[in-house]
Parts: structure tokens; C-alpha cells; sequence
């Protein structure tokens, strides 16, 4: 682990006064190695490697622990305050119905992850999760079994609907006729480049507009997500990210590189392929994991 | 670009390096690749950057080259049945890409047979089964929550006494993180490759292109547990460049066979090696 690995680097610095630029340089290479091989976008090591060198550079050597736990404690606070630390919750709209636009890349976890908050939020309100993805063959199947297994009400299209908007719209009604008030619209799987897709997203918060909208991510993705991210909170204004299959053994950097790169914080992490394996992210659990 | 008529300076080496990290080549295989290609370059007196993207080109395309079957589709033959096993991670497209290789094979007039051997998640065979229609093949399949392993000898059983030419067998999605979960499979390995007598068997697995280092972990624990014939290298459509698969062709010699291009049932191909260089380094 990065603290083990600091003590041999720091051993030798015992007894000197004071953090200089080449002992923390010989640090910082191991981060960088570390942080690439956990797939954090090498633009955004580049900027941690920055403000942490500024931040040991010059700093006193401490009595009370060594200079490795000390550089190490340095980078770990970097991290975990790059992602923010202070937990962000769901929104709830003061008028209701709350409106939750599930989005992501192909096979990221979002209608798994829609039934998952929808079972997080039964507790303490009526969610209704409504399968937009027409696409897929059986997505509108499996949204139904997900949601039936949990016991959360489902709300699907009309056999052969191929306009989402008519689902969206169906929703709504349905949801006011029912007093759901909570809505999560899941909906297909896209490419960030293909503009079609992303107008389909663009148009869906027109017919309804959320008040979150949330990025649902593969916690293996590599370099590529700060340009997924971008684009996706460029196209349709992100509000939250959920870090899906956190169950596996991906360092998940991707989660340091898209809160820098998009401001938008990571809200929740998938941890199973059960409906209850939901949890609340925890930066500070995250930077540990990402440094290894 | 890089590679137009700057000066190759320490500069230029570390660009080249990062070029190489954002296509997800890794850390350590980028500094040494870009090793090769300083040492390469002195030995042959290269002088202009121009000069070194064709050299770099074909180091990289060497690389991918030596492998054997890199860039070979699976070729089922009439008569002799082909078993392709569909294994990855949770959400890679190995149920699509059964599908697509359905749809290629029945057009080709082969006798194809699938097997929805994911019992676990929803609507899993309800959605092989759809991809049935469209190709005209049939499924073989159970209740959600039965026995995967029986699912594929059921389907083996009913593909040798039928003459089938090709059994693909699709498997759920499952972190390779997970011992129970790889005991499962290996357990439907185990099955087919008992019960196969003088049929092939092709094990691939699906990996998506967007996966960081984590796509060399799953190379390796499947490869480990299975003993991989390829790799299906999936939403290549994507932006991002797959060059996890140069680490696994490193590390492991495991070809990549087809690329996935979309969500259609046309959009699959062999892998290109001259493609995805020059895409790796554009
Ligand atoms: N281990 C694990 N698997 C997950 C998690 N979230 C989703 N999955 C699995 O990942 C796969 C894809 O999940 P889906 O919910 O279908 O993903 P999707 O984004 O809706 O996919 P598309 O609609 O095709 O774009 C399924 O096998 C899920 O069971 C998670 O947190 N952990
Ligand atoms: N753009 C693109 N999407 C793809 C490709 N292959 C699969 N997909 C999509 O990726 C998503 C997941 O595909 P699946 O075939 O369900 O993946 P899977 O590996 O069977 O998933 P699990 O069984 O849940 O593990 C679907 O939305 C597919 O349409 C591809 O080559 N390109
Ligand atoms: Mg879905
Ligand atoms: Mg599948």
C-alpha cells in the first residue's frame, strides 16, 4: 500500500528538518505510476501531482509521525478532497414529482441502478421507474422483473411504442394518477458521439424536465471518461454520478478524473447486481482504494 | 499531429507517452514501448517525427502480428461442431455479440444453435431469444434461476444429436473478482469440454473497449480459469482506443478475433491490426 511504500522511500530522511523537493519528487513518481495504473486521466494526475508537491514541498518534518505517513496523509487528502468529501444527497423537487434521468454509456448498470434507487427511495417516498430504453431487446422485460422482484411500481410502453416521448408523456400521467413522486426514467444506452442519441436524451428533459440527472458509470472505465463525462454534462447538465460495479476490483480512478474534470460530485456507488447493493459514496474509502 | 515535423525532443517522448496512456495502453507498456521506439530510432539514424510514426507503426503492429490467430475470425466448418463459449465481465456485450454471430453464420448457411446459459439476470434469455428470431436460430433455454452448466449440456446435447455446425453458448456477466461466480463457470467449461468429443472449442472473452487496466486483470483471471482463444473487443464505435489489448497480447499472447462497431447485428468484424494502430495513434 502507498503509506508502505512511502516509509522505505522516507526512511532516510529521519532526523532532517525539513520536506525537500527532490525527496518528495521521488514520491510523487510512485503516485503518478500508481494513479495511471489506476486509471486516473493522466491530465488530472498531472494537476494532483501539482498541488500535492505544493503542499509537501517545505513542510516541516514531523515529531509525532514519519515523513512518509505525512506525504502519504498529504495525497490522500488530495484525492479524497477532489472528489468532495461531504456527502451529496438526491435531490427532492419542492413541487413534486421529483424527475430522475438515468444516463450512461452501453452496459454501465443504469437499469440496474434505477431499480436500486427507486428500492432506496420506497422507504420514504412513491417512486415509479419508467422503461425509456425501446431499444434493447427485453430492456423494458428486465426493468419490469427488476422492478417487480423489488416491489417497486413499474410504468413501461404501449406494445410497438418507438417514441420515447410518448412513454415520458404516459409517465407523467400515469404518475399523477397514482401519486408516485418520484419518477426514474431509465433509458437505452449511448455513445457520447452520437449526437441522434444525445438530442433523444436533450428532448426527454424538455418533455419532462429532472431534477436529476444521473451519469451512470462503469467503475473499470479507463481514459476514456473524462471525455464521456464531459460530453454527457456538456449535452444535458450532469447532477450526480453513480459509480456502478464497485463490487469488482477496479481501482476506479475514472471517479477522480470525471469530478475534476465536470465539477459533478459521484453520489452513489453500485456494489452489487442485487437491487439492495446501493451505497452512499464515500471519497475518503475511494481515495484509498484508488491509491492501492 | 504528433508525428507532423516537430522536433523529437524530451518533449515530443513524453506526448508520446501520453497519447499512448489515453488509449488505456498502461503506464509501465507505454514508458517501455516508447523505450523501443527511442532505441529503434537511434539504430536507425531517424531524425524527423514523420520518420518515426511509420517506424512506431509497425513496431506496434509487429507486436500484435506475432500473436497467433491475431486479427483470425473463428471459422466454423460444415459437418465438425464449433463451441463458442461468450465469457466477461457484467454488461460487455457478450449476449449482442451472440447474437451477431448467430445472424453471420445462419446467413452463411450454417446450422446454429444457442444456448442462454445466463440463468441469473433478468430477462437474460428473453433477450438472447429475440436475437434467435432475428437470426432464425434456435435457443435453448431454461427458467431464470436454474443451472447454468445444465443449460449449455442441454444445448450441446441437442446440437450433436441435431448436426448443428456452431453452439454458442452465452454466459452471465460476472466480475472475475468473484471466486463462486468463476467456480460457476469453470464448472460450465468443465461440462462442455467433456461432453464435446470431437468438436472445436473457441473460448472468448468479451471485453469492452472502454475498460482501464482492469480489462488485462480480466484477461488474465479468465485466462487462467479457461484458457482463452481470443478476444471480442467490443463498442469499438466508441471513442475510446481498446490498448488494454496490446497488454494482453504482451502478457498473455491472446488474440483479439473480432471488434464490436455497434448495437446491429452487421456490426461485427475481424480485428483489423493495421486499423487499430493508426487509430491508437491518431
Ligand atoms: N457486479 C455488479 N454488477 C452490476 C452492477 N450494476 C449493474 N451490474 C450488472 O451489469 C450488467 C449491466 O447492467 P444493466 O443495468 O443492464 O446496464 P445498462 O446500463 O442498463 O445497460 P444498457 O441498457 O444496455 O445500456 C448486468 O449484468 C448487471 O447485473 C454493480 O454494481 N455490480
Ligand atoms: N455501441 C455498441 N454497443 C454495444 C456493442 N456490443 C454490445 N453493445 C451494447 O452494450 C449493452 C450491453 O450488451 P449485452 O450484450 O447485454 O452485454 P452482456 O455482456 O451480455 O451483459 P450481461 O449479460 O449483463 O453481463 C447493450 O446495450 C448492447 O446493445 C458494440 O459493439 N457497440
Ligand atoms: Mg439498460
Ligand atoms: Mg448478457
Amino acid at each position: 500500500a502507498l503509506r508502505e511504500r512511502f516509509e522505505s522511500i522516507f526512511d532516510r530522511l529521519k532526523g532532517r528538518g525539513k520536506l525537500t523537493e527532490a525527496d518528495v519528487d521521488v514520491a510523487l513518481r510512485d503516485v503518478r505510476r500508481s494513479l495511471l495504473e489506476a486509471d486516473v486521466d493522466y491530465k488530472v494526475v498531472k494537476a494532483l501531482l501539482e498541488s500535492i508537491r505544493g503542499r509537501a514541498v517545505g513542510k516541516d518534518v514531523l515529531e509525532s509521525i514519519t515523513p512518509g505517513q505525512q506525504v502519504a496523509t498529504i495525497v490522500y487528502e488530495e484525492l479524497a478532497d477532489l472528489m468532495g468529501t461531504e456527502p451529496s444527497p438526491l435531490a427532492i423537487s419542492p413541487k413534486p414529482p421529483s424527475i430522475y434521468l438515468m444516463v450512461g454509456l452501453q452496459g454501465g448498470g443504469k437499469t440496474t441502478s434505477t431499480v436500486k434507487l427507486a428500492r432506496r427511495l420506497a422507504g420514504s417516498h412513491r417512486p415509479l421507474v419508467v422503461a425509456c430504453d425501446l431499444r434493447r431487446p427485453a430492456a423494458v422485460e428486465q426493468l419490469k422483473i427488476l422492478a417487480a422482484q423489488s416491489r417497486v411500481p413499474f410504468y413501461g410502453p404501449e406494445h410497438g411504442e418507438k417514441d420515447v416521448l410518448r412513454v415520458v408523456e404516459g409517465a407523467l400521467e400515469y404518475a399523477s394518477g397514482h401519486l408516485n413522486d418520484v419518477i426514474l426514467l431509465d433509458t437505452a444506452g449511448r455513445l457520447h458521439a452520437d449526437e441522434e442519441l444525445m438530442e433523444e436524451l436533450a428532448a426527454m428533459k424538455r418533455a419532462a424536465p429532472p431534477t436529476e440527472v444521473l451519469l451512470v458509470v462503469d467503475a473499470m472505465t479507463g481514459q476514456e471518461a473524462v471525455k464521456v463525462a464531459s460530453a454527457f454534462h456538456e449535452r444535458l447538465r450532469l447532477t450526480g454520478v453513480l459509480l456502478s460495479k464497485l463490487d469488482g476490483d477496479a481501482r476506479g480512478g475514472a471517479a477522480l478524473a470525471i469530478r475534476k474534470a465536470t465539477g459533478v460530485p459521484i453520489k452513489f456507488a453500485g456494489v452489487g447486481e442485487g437491487t439492495d447493493a446501493l451505497e452512499v459514496f464515500d471519497a475518503r474509502r475511494m481515495a484509498q482504494r484508488i491509491l492501492g | 499531429g504528433l508525428f507532423s515535423g516537430g522536433a523529437i525532443d524530451p518533449e515530443f517522448w513524453d506526448r508520446l507517452e501520453e497519447v499512448l496512456i489515453s488509449g488505456d495502453v498502461g503506464a509501465a507498456l507505454s514508458q517501455s514501448l516508447v523505450e523501443q521506439l527511442k532505441q529503434a530510432a537511434r539504430e536507425r539514424r531517424v531524425a524527423t517525427t514523420e520518420g518515426l510514426y511509420g517506424l512506431f507503426a509497425s513496431i506496434l503492429a509487429q507486436r500484435l502480428s506475432e500473436v497467433p490467430l491475431m486479427g483470425r475470425p473463428v471459422e466454423p466448418e460444415k459437418g465438425v461442431l464449433t463451441i463458442v463459449l461468450l465469457v466477461g465481465v457484467n454488461g460487455s456485450g457478450k449476449t449482442t455479440t451472440a447474437g451477431k454471430l448467430a445472424c453471420k453464420w445462419a446467413k452463411e448457411g450454417l446450422e446454429v444453435i444457442m444456448a442462454a446459459s445466463d440463468t441469473f439476470r433478468a430477462a437474460a434469455a428473453e433477450q438472447l431469444k429475440i436475437w434467435g428470431e432475428r437470426s432464425g436460430v434456435r435457443v435453448v433455454a431454461q427458467q431464470q434461476g436454474s443451472d447454468a452448466a445444465a443449460v449449455a449440456f442441454d444445448a450441446l446435447a441437442a446440437a450433436r444429436s441435431s448436426g448443428a455446425d456452431v453452439l454458442i453458448v452465452d454466459t452471465a456477466g460476472r466480475l472475475h473478482s468473484k471466486h463462486n461466480l468463476m467456480e460457476e463457470l469453470k464448472k460450465i467449461a468443465r461440462i462442455l469440454d467433456r461432453e464435446r468429443g470431437e468438436s472445436k472449442l473457441e473460448t472468448l472473452l468479451v471485453l469492452d473497449s472502454v475498460m482501464g487496466q482492469n480489462g488485462l486483470a480480466q484477461a488474465k483471471t479468465f485466462n487462467s480459469a479457461l484458457s482463452l482463444s481470443g478476444v471480442v473487443l467490443t463498442k469499438y464505435d466508441n471513442t475510446a482506443k481498446g490498448g488494454i489489448i496490446l497488454a494482453i497480447a504482451d502478457e498473455m499472447k491472446t488474440p483479439v478475433r473480432y471488434v464490436g462497431l455497434g448495437e446491429g447485428e452487421d456490426d461485427l468484424r475481424p480485428f483489423d491490426v493495421e486499423e487499430f494502430v493508426r487509430a491508437l495513434l491518431e
